[in-house]
């Protein structure tokens, strides 16, 4: 779901 | 992707290896035949290791990857929070049931009441946080909960009279990653449009400070070449 940012970090 | 953060990740990565092969050196204490004086001092000393830094750490990586199995960001990313993980619980697992590393554990000085950080850190992530949902709460949580996960190891190390290298190396591995995602932080910031993330950026900066004097002390050894202590 795009809504929440996307955590792409560790 | 930027060289800060792989190189983050990396040494973040190294200070779990440095652990594992830590307590590798301590089982392998088992199969040889006393006195051999390494292990004579490993089992007979403590380990230097905090066991509940290690669950704190088992929980900040518990409630920050709930997400590894709906949103796929790369194989990269999924790897490491598998390695992540697992050698958290297994390193937690180690320490409470394996039946010669648990001797090297002095549970009389890992006294930190690791619950006074979690419910604090709990409550916080509910005040404050990007959005209020179980998931981003949970991943505020570990957000707050990794920034003071090192006060028991640091408060351990304080009372340990000698600090075996391994121990320091770690700890100071363990700090030096995040000193490196705040360089990959400030990147991103002026490199990304509108990546702001106060709260990522806050909690990641006073776990570093928290590292300082530790940071001091670590490299104040190493420069003059001495037992790496901490004063109590």
């Amino acid at each position: 779901d795009n809504d929440e940012s996307v955590k792409d970090e560790l | 992707m930027n060289i800060f953060r792989l190189a983050g990740d990396m040494t973040h990565l190294m200070s779990v290896l440095v652990l594992l092969l830590k307590i590798h050196t301590i089982k392998s204490c088992a199969g040889k035949s006393y006195p051999c004086s390494l292990c004579f001092i490993l089992l007979e000393s403590s380990s230097g290791i905090s066991l509940k830094t290690q669950e704190l750490y088992a929980l900040v990586f518990a409630t920050r990857y709930l997400d590894i199995f709906t949103d796929f960001i790369s194989v990269y990313n999924t790897i490491m929070k598998l390695i992540f993980l697992g050698s958290s619980f297994s390193i937690v697992w180690y320490i409470r049931r394996h039946k010669i590393v648990r001797r090297s554990y002095d549970k009389d000085q890992d006294t930190f009441r690791h619950f006074f950080l979690v419910l604090p850190c709990l409550l916080l992530a509910l005040i404050i946080n990007e959005k209020f949902t179980f998931k981003e709460v949970l991943w505020t949580f570990s957000l707050y909960l990794e920034a003071v996960a090192i006060l028991p190891q640091l408060i351990l190390l304080q009372r340990t009279r000698n600090i075996d290298n391994l121990t320091g190396q770690y700890v100071f591995l363990l700090g030096a990653y995040r000193a490196l995602y705040i360089l990959n932080w400030i990147y991103r910031y002026f490199t990304e449009p509108h990546y702001v993330h106060w709260i990522t950026w806050i909690s990641g900066l006073v776990q570093t400070l928290l590292y300082a004097d530790f940071f001091y002390y670590y490299f104040s050894s190493l420069k003059n070449n001495v037992k790496l202590k901490l004063p109590a």
